[in-house]
């Protein structure tokens, strides 16, 4: 479905963030 | 953000601008805080535009409603792998590097091999703009004479390094493709927007927090000196060993950040906004 690859898309993009924000 | 967001987006005759006029978005402004709303919904069309093109694109799809003939365990693997290809390729560096140069004491000499300041001598320089090895050479250091120095015609590389460096960036402006940059940055800019606006509806508070942490170099680059002292502050009383406020005021800070006005879950709304 269409809204599971932007609801996706957004996860990964959130993950990949947060991984690289230092002092978390 | 969403303003400089706008401003990137719908600069000049930029694709943002032209499909506002197509799907006739007419209430959407170049001025966010006359039309936030709308702005936000089209930021958000735009973004799910472009992550199901880029979709269509990879899967080889000539329509959007065209299935693709997979099973179901594909299916998961092309959405897991379209989504990471998505991210990795629209990904921009969010850490910040400063410089080694720039905590160098001031006084240091930063011209030719030798860093010394030898009054009188003639130099001669790099024609690599992005020389790190100090850009003006002491004729002697790098073995020339005044009668063997290059004539104004002829161009100078300290190094093979320089000389091929300086290749490489001159065919690689060239070769960018600005059309693909552009969405690029468009859908960075929408992702981070439609993440914010998840931890907002969800009043998910040491998300917000976090995505305050990363804006931060956001604001410093665009001169919002209003927004980095504000999150700069706000980080500053919950984080670290100088977390200086009381436990229920933290906890007021953290959790009391949103507004829902309509009820149910995930229809939390900024407070500001409301």
């Amino acid at each position: 479905r269409k809204a599971d690859l932007v609801m996706m898309t957004d996860i990964l993009y959130h993950e990949k963030l947060t991984k690289e924000i230092p002092g978390r | 953000l969403m303003q400089d967001t706008m401003n990137k987006m719908c600069h000049k005759k930029r694709d943002a601008l032209h499909l506002k006029n197509v799907f006739n978005q007419r209430s959407v402004s170049k001025n966010v805080s006359e039309t936030f709303n709308y702005v936000s919904d089209f930021l958000k069309f735009v973004t799910e535009g472009y992550t199901l093109l880029f979709a269509m694109e990879m899967l080889d799809l000539p329509t959007l409603d065209t299935v693709p003939t997979m099973t179901s365990a594909e299916a998961e693997e092309a959405l897991n792998y379209v989504s990471t290809c998505i991210v990795d390729t629209v990904w921009n560096d969010v850490t910040v590097h400063i410089p080694s140069s720039n905590l160098k004491e001031e006084d240091t000499y930063g011209f030719c091999n030798c860093k010394e300041d030898i009054e009188g001598a003639v130099m001669i320089e790099c024609e690599n703009v992005a020389c790190t090895e100090g850009v003006w050479f002491h004729l002697e250091c790098v073995g020339l004479t005044e009668e063997t120095v290059p004539g104004e015609d002829e161009v100078w590389f300290c190094s093979a390094e320089c000389r091929n460096s300086n290749k490489r960036s001159h065919s690689a402006s060239h070769t960018i493709d600005r059309k693909f940059e552009y969405v690029k940055m468009l859908l960075w800019r929408g992702l981070s927007d439609m993440i914010r606006r998840n931890a907002v509806r969800q009043n998910d508070g040491p998300m917000i927090t976090l995505y305050w942490k990363c804006d931060l170099p956001q604001f410093i680059k665009h001169n919002h000196t209003k927004y980095t002292i504000l999150g700069h502050r706000l980080i500053a009383k919950f984080t670290g060993l100088n977390c200086f406020l009381p436990k229920r005021l933290r906890q007021d800070l953290i959790w009391n950040r949103t507004i829902n006005l309509s009820g149910g879950r995930g229809t939390n709304i900024e407070t500001d906004l409301v």
